[in-house]
């Protein structure tokens, strides 16, 4: 394994996305994934639409909240195809889900993986490498005041309150972090990003993670 | 200054305002506990905390309008048999 690595240098991670005021964390980690391994597998980089999922994943409650792998059991269950954002565009509330036409172009779910790495996240570092950027769910609450520089303290494991996108790593410094995608906007944190230290499960991040096939 | 900065349209005097600057005394409050230097954390690479664009909310309300992803309970890798899963069994 490189001791450095981001999917950001493979050009396969759309830009920082601001969920305003709709709880839909969970919808923007999953498209996010989505978007990244469509790209990995040869194709274009392209931003698909969150609003879809909030609105269309039935289980979940929308801008209210939701749940990654529900979503994710959806969108591989259904076999929705995720269209351009540009075509179903984010509005920061729940609406009516819209519908396309079978032959209307949209990236599909064809299976996901999830499992807890926790005390594991060498292998997670492997799984990250080997199956492109990862949603996972962790404990944010001391991310209200995040400025920047790698979280060692101030979050709980086994507390998962928000959904974001790990979509690299960082073991050359005094301290080893994950580099994770957040959704609240680039203003927040690192251009948007937040680092979270390596190993030791900081926020919970090896609790519950994701990957996804298209 | 934070109300230009980031944007906000209550105005001064206000019963919101008032809310709101308690809610940004309490931030600064904590950013002093959460930036305390602690002996296990390595320092020149920690996390820092400071005033945002969350620092008027109260934690309850960025709780409730943040913090709204359910945690999953899934299976320790690479045990796929007690729930760790590839697909078939979620529902």
């Amino acid at each position: 394994l490189p001791a450095k690595f981001d999917w950001r240098d493979k050009n396969v991670v759309t830009e920082v996305q601001n969920q305003e005021s709709c709880g839909g964390c969970w919808a923007f980690s999953v498209v996010g994934a989505v978007e990244s391994v469509y790209a990995k597998g040869g194709h274009p980089l392209e931003q698909l639409s969150v609003q879809q999922v909030i609105d269309c994943s039935y289980q979940n409650q929308g801008c209210k909240g939701g749940s990654t792998i529900r979503a994710l059991n959806w969108l591989m269950k259904t076999q929705e195809k995720l269209v351009h954002e540009s075509e179903y565009p984010f509005k920061a509330a729940t609406g009516v889900c819209h519908l396309f036409p079978l032959t209307h172009f949209g990236v599909s779910v064809k299976d996901f993986a999830a499992f807890d790495f926790s005390g594991l996240e060498e292998v997670m570092m492997q799984k990250l490498v080997e199956w492109g950027p990862l949603v996972v769910t962790v404990d944010a609450m001391s991310w209200q005041d995040y400025l920047g520089g790698v979280i060692q303290h101030h979050c709980s494991s086994h507390q998962a309150n928000h959904a974001v996108l790990i979509i690299g790593y960082d073991t050359t410094g005094e301290v080893p972090y994950w580099i994770v995608r957040n959704s609240w906007g680039t203003s927040w944190g690192n251009q948007g990003y937040v680092y979270i230290k390596m190993g030791e499960n900081i926020c919970g991040i090896a609790d519950a993670v994701a990957a996804v096939f298209v | 200054v934070f109300t230009e900065r980031y944007n906000r349209s209550y105005s001064a005097n206000t019963h919101e305002y008032f809310l709101r600057m308690i809610n940004l005394q309490e931030s600064m409050k904590r950013h002093q506990l959460l930036n305390a230097p602690s002996p296990d954390i390595s320092c020149n690479m920690s996390a820092r905390y400071g005033i945002n664009q969350f620092s008027d909310l109260s934690p309850k309300e960025f709780r409730e309008q943040y913090l709204t992803g359910e945690p999953a309970k899934v299976s320790q890798y690479p045990n796929q048999k007690a729930g760790g899963h590839r697909s078939e069994d979620m529902a």
